[in-house]
Parts: structure tokens; sequence; C-alpha cells
């Protein structure tokens, strides 16, 4: 029976000449770890949904993507996660903004969208649903990856020089 | 961002995306991930799309579901409606890319950046990646 499976670990500004062949092949076995979680669902006749939220949860846990660990800064140095999920079958969803503290947000986005009368919760309150619903919590410090808190530094020099004049060379 | 859609053995579709949003955001600043119909959206018959880039413009195109509208309401291929949506993004200043498949498992890819990491398996075709 036919099944398919597509993925996408965010777009922008990827220059090849600045992507070393180390880093790509870092980036494409991510990618197809993830399709391979995604594909034994699939073949073994597990639901859409099973599959892209397993999918999903593999590129959360990988620190390279910004999901999960390894996602990017607000200004005030913490990490705000967001995410959705939708079952064509049903027509229902759920989704979830600025939670901290759910390893996986895609899975609570699941829990919102099964176990709520809701389609998307917002920060503290579902960061307390999260923790209702017996999903894995996390320190926040968990999300924390090198790369991504020297981009917010880069970020901050920036956009503080334009803010305060006085400060831009330093 | 990341995000998945994906057709079943019973002929259902899924989506969904997950994110950290963009480096220094602020008054807390929701993007299109979380948004239903914008960066994510799934029915049956039609499509299901998962979407990455900057968020408030693919809010205001209803991204995801204009995809599923172009397929169903249009007769739009599933990688037309994905080229015209993501078209529509850019013309209104937004950049980005998306993913979308169609209710045969069809696969199309919408980008309008320089890259975008992406890939498809199904139960035809091995694991495929691309980026650029």
């Amino acid at each position: 029976k036919r099944w398919a499976l597509a993925i996408h670990g965010g777009a922008g500004v990827i220059e090849r000449e600045k992507l070393s062949p180390e880093k790509e092949a870092q980036y494409r076995a991510g990618l197809s770890a993830a399709l391979s979680r995604g594909q034994a669902v699939l073949d073994k006749g597990g639901t859409a949904v099973d599959a892209v939220e397993a999918t999903l949860r593999v590129l959360e846990d990988n620190p390279l993507f910004n999901a999960g660990k390894g996602a990017v800064f607000t200004a005030d140095g913490v990490n705000e996660l967001d995410a959705a999920i939708m079952d064509g079958a049903t027509q229902k969803a759920g989704a979830v903004a600025g939670v901290t503290r759910t390893k996986n947000p895609v899975s609570l986005a699941r829990a919102v969208m099964e176990k709520s009368p809701h389609v998307l919760l917002a920060r503290d309150g579902a960061d307390r649903f999260s923790v209702e619903k017996g999903l894995e919590q996390v320190d926040p410090q968990y999300f924390f990856t090198q790369p991504r808190w020297d981009q917010l530094q880069a970020w901050r020099a920036k956009n503080l020089a334009a803010v305060d004049q006085t400060h831009l060379f330093g | 961002t990341v995000g998945a859609a994906a057709l079943d053995q019973d002929g259902h579709l899924a989506a969904a995306t997950s994110t950290g949003g963009t480096t220094g955001k602020r008054w807390g600043r929701v993007g299109d991930s979380p948004i239903i119909g914008a960066g994510t959206y799934a029915k049956d018959g039609a499509c299901a799309v998962s979407a990455t880039g900057t968020g408030e413009y693919f809010i205001r195109e209803s991204a995801a579901r204009q995809v599923c509208d172009r397929v169903l309401w249009k007769g739009q291929t599933i990688a037309e409606a994905a080229q015209d949506t993501i078209m529509a993004v850019g013309a209104i200043g937004g950049d980005g890319g998306l993913i979308a498949m169609d209710a045969a498992g069809e696969v199309a890819f919408g980008l309008n950046d320089l890259g975008m990491y992406r890939g498809t398996v199904s139960a035809e075709t091995p694991i495929r990646t691309a980026i650029f």
C-alpha cells in the first residue's frame, strides 16, 4: 500500500560556500534519521499522525535544528518553543506557543489535540497542561546550545548598537 | 523550524511543525508554526503542509491553508499550489519555504530562499535528502 513522508529542517540563507562537507553530512544524517523513524511507523501501517509526531521528535532531539534542543534564544536569553499538529482525517488540530519545559513540543501539541477541547495553548498555561498530562519535562537549560547562544550575542550586538549609537563602536 | 507531512496506508494525511522561532524575538512574539492554517495544515483528499520562514508573512497569506485551497478549489497540482503559494508569500515580502503533500502522496517543495533542509521517503522510493 502507498504511504509517503516529507520533511523540512528549516529554510534560509544557506550558502554552499559556508556549509562545510562535514556539516552538510551532519544535516543529511539528521534528516535521514528522522525519515527513518517516520518510515518505520508508516511501513508497519501506523497512522500519519503517529508518523509526523515520531519524525519531528527526532529532529527536536537533534541540536542542529531550530526546534526542541537547539532552539534559538529570545531577546531575553531563553528558549520559547512553538509546535502544531493536524490530523487530516478528522480536521482536529493542536498547537502550543511559548512553552519552556516540554522536551518534545510536538507531543504537547498532540496532547492539546487529543486531550483537551482546545486548539492552541500558550506559555505558562501550556507548560502547566504539559505537566498535568504527564509529558516529559526538562530543565530549560536542556535546550541550550552554544552556537545558538552565540547567535543571540551577535543579534544583541547588532540590535543594541542600533538603539544606542553611543556604543556603536564598543 | 522543522516540519513533516505524511500519508498513511489508509489514505489519511497529517502535518506537524515545531520551532524555536527567531533569534531575539520579543514581546511574546509568535510566528506561523503554531497557527493552524498558516504554518501547519492537513485535510484528507486535499493536502498536508508544513511551512518555515518569516512567520508574519505566512500568517497573512494563510499559507498552509492556501496550498490546500489551491488544490481543492483551483484544481492546481500540489507542485503548482506549493510554488504559487510561496510566490504569494514572497510578493508581500516574506521568505522561506514549505513542504506539501497531496492526497496521493505526491510531494512538492516551495522555496524562495537560498536553501531548505528537506527530505522524502515513500513506499516506492528510498530516503532522499536535499539542501539547495
